[in-house]
């Protein structure tokens, strides 16, 4: 529908700007600094100069139609929380503000903010995840030169099916199941919702042959040992 | 197998030592400010203040059986760049150092990182897909008072399959099918590898009846309208 602003160009902000304008979306792209802006000029729909706590400056350079608006600040609460006030007064309809702990996430819910996003604690969750799942995570022997191996999915095959890979031809391994992750509560959380991170539950499942891998899949697989050590994470 | 070293406790370097402890993963977390340190002792599996870069403490505090080191030191690229060396040269088989923008991301990878991370860009490439795909996308309407709508999957739904849902029985609406995200290049990246954020490409599927439901999916939905007006984002 209508364009989306954001405003506070750090390294989430800008990321966010430039991500929403690749796929398509008109992007207002906003920051008291310069230099930040000047650079994003050719990304965006438009880059404007100003600082987003003056409310004048902010009615002249958002129009009625935002479809949403991000405020990407990080480091200052109080600005963060005055631009979320002053867009809900704008008329703004979704405002996603950013919050650096749960209970700045809470006020921000309270004091108008229909989503807030926490990046880093966000990020955080999904590491621990890839992390704590490495990429061989139990090995056991039963036919001589056989095993069963638990392997998170490497890189290269993540987004391809099974047919596509066709990996007991290819590679000679057999995927006895998939250990699926489901999604824990990361992104937004609406306006008086608890603030928490949910943990993944992982299911193991039959694997489906046309289903695309995701980089959080487990892949159980039975097959030689050169055949495993050929894999490359 | 062996533990799990954060250095550096911002939000992402605590967010992930709280998260991996919580996942029963053996923690050691480091960082150079005594009250950080202080602050997650009951959180982890073992907390330590000393300055990572100095070659004498990390010998001194890290074990040989290290499984990975995760460097979370955000604004000091210096001190990422020496910890991950000498975690390299420590003998450490995983490390995955944070990274500020791709140029940093090569640097590292260069000089021994295994994997390389950046928090706010991962965060802000999945807000830019929710924010792109609002709750209501498109609105067609063909018999009286019944339309076709594309809708992202609601908070409440995720992770509950369409069987659980019961949508037909409970709010009237038919699942004609599913837009389903392949995963982005999200996560690590391999030394050597270019860093780039990969697009995820949406499918629309047919969708399987015990297949729980993603935040990124999104339903095209058949209903009344009234029926649509109860769904709460
Ligand atoms: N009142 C304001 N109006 C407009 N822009 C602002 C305002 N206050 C801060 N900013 C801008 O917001 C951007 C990001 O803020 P800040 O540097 O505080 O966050 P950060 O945590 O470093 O961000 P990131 O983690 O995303 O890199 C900066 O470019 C800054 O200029
Ligand atoms: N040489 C060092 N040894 C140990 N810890 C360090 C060192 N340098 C920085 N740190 C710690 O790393 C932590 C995070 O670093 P910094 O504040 O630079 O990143 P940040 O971008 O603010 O982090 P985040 O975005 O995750 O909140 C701080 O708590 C800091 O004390």
């Amino acid at each position: 529908s209508g364009p989306v602003a954001v405003i506070g160009l750090g390294q989430f902000g800008k990321g966010l700007a430039v991500s929403l304008a690749a796929r398509g979306v008109e992007v207002i792209a906003i920051d008291r600094s310069r230099s930040i802006v000047e650079d994003l000029r050719d990304d965006v729909t438009l880059a404007v100069a100003f600082d987003a706590t003056d409310e004048d400056s902010l009615r002249a350079n958002l129009p009625q139609n935002l479809s949403a608006a991000v405020v990407g600040i990080g480091n200052n609460f109080e600005a963060t929380i005055l631009v979320t006030v002053l867009l809900k007064q704008h008329g703004v309809g979704r405002v996603i503000a950013r919050a650096a702990s749960p209970l700045a996430a809470r006020i921000l819910a309270k004091i108008g903010a229909d989503e807030v996003v926490n990046p880093e604690e966000e990020s955080a969750d999904r590491w621990a995840n890839r992390i704590r799942t490495p990429n061989l995570l139990s090995h056991i022997e039963f036919h001589e030169g056989y095993s069963i191996v638990e392997l998170g999915v490497p890189r290269a095959w993540v987004g391809k099916s099974l047919i596509e890979l066709n990996l007991r031809a290819k590679a000679g391994l057999h995927v006895v199941a998939i250990k699926r992750v489901r999604p824990a509560h990361h992104g937004s959380v609406p306006a008086g919702a608890t603030v928490r991170t949910g943990d993944p539950e992982a299911r193991i499942e039959v694997p489906l042959p046309t289903e695309p891998l995701r980089d959080s899949d487990i892949l159980i697989l039975m097959g030689k040992d050169e055949d495993f050590a050929r894999i490359e994470a």
